[in-house]
């Protein structure tokens, strides 16, 4: 479940949305292009920003850009996507 | 569903809220099937003015007045050619979980005339909101939490999920548990399927304490399909077959004499006839039996009349297939083996499926998912169970009924077993619940569905609350519970600092600013949750403090008595013992202290406030982890 250059669906959860008006699709976006070779953060990169209940989003990125970004301020967790299942 | 709803007492001329048809339901799950005569909106109102969600239409799917809202999401991977791109079902779990929850009264509905009655909801005049995040490969979950985004802010007003992991993970990394929270923050309680995972202990994956995790139990009916042998004895197994071999006599062959030896199968291969194995000309217009259970993929492929299985599973749930099939247990199965080796020219016919009394129901299904909770051993998880075996509702028409090639019927009401089936009882009571208590929190509903559960007994379940949690959902009684545990935002966060997350986590979680004192490694035995479990090591003995804090919702000038149910080895004090109110929405707090000397074992005991006319009823489990 990822792509072919190693990269893999991660979630990158932050907890409550941010107070006040901040873009959290901008915050999100520039927190990739940080962590990301080269400035392309496109949807096929940034897969949903999630900013209507909460703050987070989920994204293709490679172990060690996940890891990246497990250590930056505003990061509650970091975690693969799991294929869930029907019950 | 035609019978569960009736069998916990929960009939249709229940007294019903008018704002029952403002309640929305938000349904996590594989879509809907919109045509389906469950979801028709014949007699609604407009859209209640709190949605704020959307339909996405398309040429293919249209919403209503029942069906209020519909979205799809799948930020990544294909689509099968048997998916829509549209939040259209093309799987029936979804259509099943909506309308068990919150599907309109259809009479007359069945399976091929089994299991036949009027299917309802639990709340028929409630609202449903789709949201579309399973597809044929299953659910991921980018897709998951997208939803949840949504939903919460859509204006729902209980969120079902009967979805979850192989494996547990914790609260927040895990989007199930992180999307609960958020929609517990915004008041709407998520109700979880516990998973199929069971009976093994800790199989349970949705477990966190600010959703409600659902197990699965039987209803009292079983469905039973006869083998009747050429040496006119029959035996009893389970099934749902639909089909009429009209009593005629079928030549019967094992498996086993079968071989497709053509592509370099044995015996030993063809005995469990899997696909590819039989050899078609020695199979073909034949009942073939056949020493484990499966699809029956391989005897519908080899041109079998029929299937008989021997098999230890699908003991208490039953599966339809593509063929007429019966499973039968180990014992009846050696019989039968024997009567197929010995037997010159031995014949046998399957008879279509009998709906009979299951008297001893409910039980927890042997699949249902069980606790401890692996995550906090002192949270009790499962919350409660609810009927989840052989449940019939609405089905989607796009595919046929069984995943047999062969099999080209299309059906609109399906019967299926799973904790799936469980959860939207659950969700469908839960909603019954907020509809006459707009204002409760998730936790209040919660306790509301615990503390008036029909308590259940180990006697069929040896996992006894790890089974069934507080007992057995009881939608009727539970608008009316008289006290309440319970526990808001301020009341997780503090939790949280006893499990162990930072100040930090907690901040961006939260937005709160509480800091983790010590103190707070207790929080676990004081989250005001409506059920007591207490942990040790095997051997040692241990004793907690509890502390509760309940609100009176029932009369307001009332006086509990604590009546405590404590087996030997267990010891529950309450204090104080008697607990006076004299409004509505007042709140009184008191102590259990709970000590317990274990071997390598557990014991149940149970809390009951008690009036006179409420009984608030408590499951107390003390454990050797």
């Amino acid at each position: 479940h990822g792509s072919s250059d190693n990269r893999k669906v991660y979630i990158v959860y932050m907890g409550s949305l941010p107070k006040g008006k901040v873009s959290t699709t901008s915050l999100h976006t520039s927190m990739l292009h940080e962590v990301l070779p080269g400035n392309t953060v496109g949807s096929d990169v940034l897969l949903y920003s999630y900013h209507r209940s909460f703050n987070g989003f989920a994204a293709k990125l490679t172990k060690d850009e996940a890891a990246k970004l497990r250590g930056k301020d505003g990061v509650v967790s970091v975690f693969l996507s799991q294929r869930k299942q029907l019950h | 569903t035609s019978r569960s709803w009736d069998f916990m007492g929960f009939n249709r001329k229940v007294k019903r809220s008018v704002i029952e048809s403002d309640i929305i339901v938000g349904m996590l799950d594989t879509g809907i099937w919109p045509e389906s005569q469950s979801f028709n909106d014949t007699g609604f109102g407009p859209i209640p003015r709190k949605w704020r969600g959307t339909c996405q239409s398309s040429t293919n799917f249209t919403c209503n007045n029942k069906i209020i809202g519909a979205r799809y999401y799948r930020a990544n991977g294909d689509y099968s050619p048997y998916d829509y791109r549209s939040p259209r079902d093309s799987e029936g779990h979804g259509t099943h979980t909506s309308s068990t929850a919150a599907g309109g009264l259809v009479s007359k509905a069945s399976l091929y005339g089994l299991a036949k009655g009027t299917a309802r909801g639990g709340v028929p005049s409630a609202r449903i909101a789709v949201y579309k995040i399973c597809w044929y490969d299953g659910c991921y979950d980018e897709d998951i939490l997208a939803a949840f985004d949504d939903a919460i802010a859509d204006g729902v007003d209980i969120i079902s999920l009967s979805v979850g992991s192989i494996f547990w993970s914790d609260y927040f990394d895990d989007t199930i548990a992180i999307g609960a929270f958020h929609s517990m923050k915004n008041g709407i309680l998520t109700s979880n399927s516990a998973g199929n995972s069971g009976p093994s202990p800790s199989s349970i994956t949705n477990f966190s304490p600010w959703s409600l995790s659902v197990a699965a139990s039987t209803i009292d009916r079983k469905f039973v399909t006869k083998v009747k042998l050429g040496n006119g004895v029959t035996y009893e197994g389970t099934s749902i077959n639909t089909f009429d071999l009209k009593g005629k006599m079928y030549p019967f062959i094992a498996g086993a004499a079968a071989p497709n030896t053509s592509q370099g199968y044995t015996s030993e291969d063809s005995r469990y006839c899997g696909p590819g194995t039989l050899d078609e000309t020695l199979v073909k217009g034949k009942i073939v039996f056949c020493d484990y259970d499966s699809n029956a993929d391989g005897p519908v492929e080899a041109g079998a009349i029929g299937a008989v299985f021997q098999s230890g599973r699908h003991k208490d749930y039953a599966f339809a297939y593509g063929l007429p099939l019966s499973n039968l247990n180990l014992d009846d199965g050696r019989i039968v083996f024997d009567y197929v080796n010995t037997t010159e020219n031995p014949t046998a016919t399957i008879f279509k499926t009998n709906v009979e009394d299951n008297q001893f129901a409910p039980f927890v299904v042997s699949f249902s998912s069980r606790g401890p909770n692996p995550v906090t051993a002192d949270i009790l998880k499962p919350d409660l169970t609810a009927p989840g075996v052989d449940i019939l509702a609405a089905w989607s028409e796009a595919l046929p009924l069984t995943e047999t090639e062969e099999d080209t019927r299309v059906v609109s009401y399906n019967i299926i077993s799973g904790t799936s089936m469980s959860c939207p009882h659950a969700t469908g009571a839960a909603a019954y619940v907020k509809s006459f208590h707009p204002t409760w929190s998730p936790a209040a509903i919660k306790s509301a569905l615990m503390t008036t559960a029909f308590p259940m007994s180990s006697e069929n379940n040896i996992e006894a609350e790890f089974a069934y949690g507080a007992g057995h959902i009881n939608p009727a009684l539970a608008a009316r519970p008289g006290l309440i545990y319970d526990a808001g935002e301020i009341d997780y966060v503090k939790f949280l600092c006893g499990q162990g997350y930072s100040p930090k986590q907690i901040k961006l979680i939260t937005e709160s600013n509480t800091k983790c004192s010590e103190v707070m490694n207790e929080a676990v035995w004081d989250l005001n949750y409506p059920s007591f479990a207490l942990s040790t090591t095997p051997g040692d003995s241990v004793t907690r403090v509890f502390h509760r804090t309940v609100t009176n919702v029932g009369s307001p000038v009332s006086t509990y008595k604590a009546v405590v149910n404590a087996p030997p080895g267990l010891i529950i004090q309450v204090q104080p013992s008697v607990l006076s109110f004299k409004s509505l929405g007042q709140k009184q707090s008191f102590t259990v202290t709970i000590g317990a000397q274990l071997g390598n074992s557990m014991v149940s005991g149970s809390l009951i406030w008690d009036d006179g006319v409420h009984q608030v009823r408590s499951p107390v489990v003390a454990y050797a982890s």
